[in-house]
């Protein structure tokens, strides 16, 4: 019913700026 | 090469520290799995940096922590699959 999780994982590409670093903490 | 690869890590930030280490290990899981290996590396990068270097070190480790990421993903596509013809 949440279509939340269709994005997960974050890709990772080289060279390409990763999402996934919106979910860490500095 | 270990200490090369800790000593490049510990002068970088956190965000950098993420982006090295998924260029480093892409390529890794590249070779074991190419269609799922962006997925792959973007949820293993969820980890903490220490269990990725390891990882760097140990092809054995990698192998299995791949295997596992493989077979949550395919999982997850099974779930979403089954979401969809619920759907429809």
């Amino acid at each position: 019913s949440n279509g939340s999780s269709i994005n997960w994982p974050p890709e990772f590409h080289p060279g390409v700026p990763w999402k996934g670093l919106q979910n860490i903490d500095p | 090469e270990k200490s090369l690869i800790a000593s490049t890590l510990a002068s970088a930030s956190p965000e950098e520290q993420k982006i090295m280490l998924g260029e480093w290990l892409f390529p890794l899981i590249q070779a074991m799995n190419p269609t799922l290996a962006s997925k792959i590396t973007g949820m293993l990068l969820e980890m903490d940096n220490s269990e990725l270097l390891h990882m760097l070190e140990s092809p054995e480790s990698l192998r299995s922590k791949v295997d596992e990421a493989v077979a949550v993903l395919q999982a997850c596509q099974a779930q979403q699959e089954a979401q969809q013809e619920k759907a429809i």
